[in-house]
């Protein structure tokens, strides 16, 4: 038996619209410590692992470790039918095929409940070990979204940089080149805005912005973004939820020849 | 010249 009450639903929206774009299917595992995912996209680049604590849910009941195989995209279009302040519970018994997700209005009056079909998804499950990474950078995601908007009109990959400079990003196309430097600022008024960048060595590494790009379609669930980075390792693109986990995207790099 | 890495030269499956 399963059933797990988010008061802020509308958070269980933003959350798919942040995954659906980079993985068709996936399985949702739920365990007392929560309702995580890791998934990969088709090609094997990039991989989402998302959690939300059980801490986070209003009510959480989970009687023993349950993988749930769903589509996103449909998974998608039953929570579109929930009203934005709507309060969402997900349900599933133990050994049926389908899960069900409930929406209440705030005031009580209007219930429903959507009943989707599960899927057996094999998923591989990666192993992604704890690393010191050496630079990260935290910048407003909405400053992040821009410029991986604004370089992708330009060019198809970008290089980030950082030094002690700042952070740059770079990129290339046929109708020429553009780079843009954030530099450290924490004078901000709000901390929101600031742009801390902790780096232990100069690093530059090359990524598809495609990837980045989409990446940003969390930019709703958290104000600010931090980017991690190592040579030799996949970037970390991290959003964090408040006061329920994370939604963290994993990119390998483009490889010199 | 690059080519696009993949996940699994990184991390190892489980």
């Amino acid at each position: 038996m399963l059933e797990l009450r988010l008061v802020q639903g509308s958070l269980l929206k933003k959350v798919l619209d942040a995954m659906r774009e980079l993985v068709n299917d996936a399985n949702f595992d739920c365990s007392a410590t929560g309702f995580s995912l890791q998934a990969m996209d088709s090609s094997h680049v990039a991989l989402v692992a998302l959690l939300l604590r059980s801490e986070g849910f209003e009510h959480y009941r989970c009687d023993r470790n349950l993988s749930m195989g769903m589509n996103l995209n449909n998974m998608s279009k039953m929570l579109r039918c929930a009203g934005n302040d709507d309060i969402i519970t997900i349900k599933a018994d133990d050994g049926t095929d389908s899960v069900t997700f409930m929406f209440e209005s705030p005031n009580q009056d209007k219930i429903a409940d959507f009943e989707m079909k599960l899927m057996d998804i094999d998923s591989e499950h990666l192993g992604i070990p704890d690393a010191e990474y050496q630079a990260i950078v935290r910048m407003p995601s909405s400053e992040f979204a821009r410029i991986c908007k604004d370089l992708s009109s330009i060019g198809d990959t970008v290089v980030i940089s950082v030094t002690k400079e700042g952070v740059k990003f770079s990129t290339a196309g046929d109708i020429g080149t553009a780079n843009i430097v954030c530099r450290q600022n924490k004078t901000v008024d709000k901390p929101e805005e600031a742009t801390i960048i902790e780096m232990q060595e100069p690093v530059s590494l090359t990524f598809a912005l495609r990837y980045l790009n989409s990446f940003t379609k969390a930019t709703p669930l958290s104000d600010t973004v931090t980017i991690s980075l190592s040579s030799e390792l996949p970037v970390v693109v991290e959003y964090k939820i408040a006061e329920m986990g994370y939604i963290r995207y994993y990119l390998a790099p483009k490889i010199e020849e | 010249k690059s080519s696009q890495g993949r996940l699994e030269s990184f991390f190892k499956p489980m």
